[in-house]
């Protein structure tokens, strides 16, 4: 069974200065980690549970904890995947969504199934190392509501290929 | 060419392609243009001096000269343009730098900053580094510098003393146009001189400050790299308020995003 009760103790401790401004000791800050990983075990059930009953599916959720230094598994590697914002102001709101990416071209589509316009960034802080990708799109959500965008990868042609289909249409 | 710049339907921001370093920003919706010079800096914290055996530490912002030195001159930059954002990418140093982005029909500038590790080849007991923002804005010598109006005050601190919590935003204004800038957490922030701006980001001590803590702020782990976003608006003194409030709410209130592999989920719209 789930239960957000310790997530949100541990939540109310983190509200003193000590953890807001980082004033406290290393052993102080240890500890907050520590209640912050207790609490949020028994949250992920939670989430979980609710999740499978919206969706008349109980299956395993994967949870990522790497949000937070723009690391995404899902879609750095998924070949299609589906992006649900949440809007929690009471009015609508457009929000440019920015996504970590393999190198590619993207589709995404709005919740009418409608093409939206996309670019992806190459990061020019990562010149010289590895590569990184930004996919960016505009999203529209409603207020207080949630909007589904769907995002696939489109699949690049070997240059080979690339080139056989180019001398073809240029005998045509 | 010696100046380059980002713009959308409502913002430009400038830069000089020379030094790399942000020159104006204009409203182009209210014809508003605005001089600005904008870097990091970073002030010396105090081990304690003749006035006071008080060093700077977690608790204690104190530093040792009122002169702060900027962490570079310069910023090697790169530029980014496509159809759904602009942004330049400024480097001051291995340790220090920011991307200043505008998206389609923003209305602010967008400045994400990343501080960190700090080295600590530095004088003193370590460097406080914040942002500054400065305008050709005249006042009164800054807002509540040196000065309550309840009772006379004796300042003994020029920069820690007019430093105050900034928890949402904070502005300067000439009366007619104002300069905005929404934080994305609290930070100490303060306008020490006439047209002058600073937040500050990063800190990394050396000392204890003698407030129970007995431990100085050397980060080794993954906090010792920070990064956050100021959102910088420009307009006419009378649509500031209703302008800063709605991006404050944006910035609070954020959207979340949720991610799902594959086709859509079978989610019960009810």
């Amino acid at each position: 069974s789930g239960d957000s009760a310790p997530l949100n103790e541990a939540m109310a401790v983190l509200q003193h200065h000590d953890a807001v401004t980082g004033t406290a000791r290393q052993n102080v800050v240890d500890d907050y980690a520590r209640q912050l990983a207790a609490g949020w075990g028994p949250c992920e059930v939670l989430v979980s549970n609710a999740l499978a009953q919206l969706s008349y599916n109980k299956q395993n959720f994967s949870f990522c904890r790497e949000l937070n230094i723009s690391i995404c598994p899902v879609s750095q590697k998924s070949e299609n995947f589906q992006v649900t914002i949440y809007n929690p102001l009471g009015r609508k709101v457009k929000h440019m969504v920015r996504l970590p990416v393999s190198e590619g071209i993207f589709f995404v589509k709005d919740p009418h199934g409608k093409t939206v316009p996309s670019n992806v960034v190459m990061l020019p802080s990562s010149y010289g190392k590895t590569s990184r990708w930004d996919l960016l799109f505009s999203a529209s959500v409603p207020a207080l509501g949630f909007s589904m965008y769907s995002v696939a990868k489109v699949t690049v042609r070997t240059p080979q290929a690339s080139s056989l289909s180019g001398k073809s249409r240029k005998s045509r | 060419s010696h100046v380059l710049s980002i713009e959308n339907e409502y913002i430009r921001a400038t830069f000089n392609s020379d030094t790399g370093l942000l020159m104006m920003i204009e409203n182009m919706e209210q014809t508003l243009s605005l001089p600005v010079k904008q870097g990091f800096f970073w002030y010396s914290a105090n081990i304690g001096d003749e006035e006071s055996s008080q060093a700077s530490g977690a608790y204690i912002f104190r530093p040792k000269h009122s002169k702060p030195m900027p962490v570079s001159r310069w910023a090697e930059i790169h530029l980014v343009k496509t159809a759904l954002v602009q942004e330049v990418h400024q480097n001051f140093s291995s340790w220090c730098s920011q991307v200043i982005r505008l998206y389609p029909g923003q209305r602010h500038l967008e400045l994400e900053w990343m501080v960190g590790p700090i080295p600590m080849q530095y004088w003193g007991a370590g460097p406080v580094v914040f942002r500054r923002l400065t305008t050709r804005f005249r006042g009164e010598g800054g807002h509540q510098h040196d000065y309550r109006p309840t009772w006379k005050l004796n300042q003994t601190e020029p920069v820690a003393g007019n430093y105050y919590p900034v928890n949402t935003r904070i502005y300067i204004s000439d009366g007619h146009m104002q300069l905005t800038v929404v934080t994305d957490r609290s930070q100490g922030g303060s306008s020490l001189k006439d047209g002058s701006l600073e937040l500050m980001v990063h800190r990394r001590l050396l000392a204890d400050d003698g407030r129970g803590v007995e431990e100085a702020l050397i980060e080794s782990g993954a906090a010792s790299t920070v990064r956050g976003r100021h959102f910088v608006l420009l307009s006419s003194v009378s649509d500031a308020a209703a302008r800063h409030r709605l991006l404050a709410e944006e910035v609070v209130l954020a959207p979340q995003v949720v991610l799902a592999q594959g086709g859509s989920p079978y989610y019960s719209w009810a």
